[in-house]
């Protein structure tokens, strides 16, 4: 899951 | 009715007026729009009905498998009006000639077939957009951890596109399975899109944003 940060990133953004 | 007011407004690739043209600036250009693309991608599955209430981990496997599914199916129902072009983005159509010049003719006439395809069923905004949603939800991956919890979402939307045909589309009582009949189509030409841009990375000559990048690697 590290290697997956940005979409980690997007997904728990509320927007 | 929640589908369509998901779906994004189509976005802007803007190419360098200043770079002469050639293939690394149509696949820089196409990669940036891909890479802004997924960003508001990411932001629409979080409006389909039931995304998420899924777990972080099953929404992130989910959209690792069929990010490029849903990229692809887009540009492809933006191209619906046209004759053998590709719309990747309102400034940015691509033609066979650009796409020979980008070294894009195979891929660019398979996204093309299932264009015809989809012209050929006279294609509506609505099942369009559950069956972009139904691509995700069934995109496949071995990650999954609450395979019930995925299979409700598939129900969900499969039901969704069958409430549809059955009230617009009386005349064809099959019409939702032949939607859900080109799905097949659809995974194949995305795998042979990433195929193609994992090589173009390999390469090396064409910039990639982050996001695409690791987009990419997740299906390397």
């Amino acid at each position: 899951k590290e290697k997956h940060k940005i979409l980690h990133q997007l997904l728990q953004n509320s927007t | 009715s929640l589908l369509l007011v998901a779906e994004p407004e189509g976005i802007f690739a803007m190419p360098d007026p200043t770079v002469p043209e050639s293939d690394i600036k149509a696949l820089t250009t196409l990669c940036d729009l891909a890479d802004r693309e997924l960003v508001v991608n990411i932001g629409w599955a979080k409006h389909i009905p039931g995304f998420p209430s899924l777990s972080l981990a099953d929404q992130m496997s989910l959209l690792q498998s069929g990010w490029m599914e849903i990229l692809i199916l887009r540009v492809v129902f933006r191209s619906l009006a046209l004759e053998d072009k590709l719309v990747y983005a309102e400034d940015y159509i691509m033609d066979e000639e650009q796409s020979k010049l980008a070294g894009l003719l195979d891929l660019n006439n398979a996204i093309l077939q299932l264009v015809k395809k989809y012209k050929a069923m006279g294609l509506e905004k609505e099942e369009f957009v559950v069956l972009k949603a139904i691509a995700l939800a069934n995109s496949d991956s071995i990650q999954i951890e609450d395979l019930e919890a995925v299979q409700r979402l598939q129900d969900v939307l499969h039901g969704a596109l069958q409430d549809y045909e059955a009230t617009h589309r009386l005349e064809d009582p099959r019409r939702a399975g032949k939607l859900i009949m080109t799905l097949p189509l659809l995974r194949q030409t995305a795998a042979r899109a990433v195929q193609h841009f994992c090589s173009i990375k390999q390469d090396g000559r064409v910039p990639m944003h982050k996001l695409f990048l690791e987009l990419l690697e997740a299906k390397a």
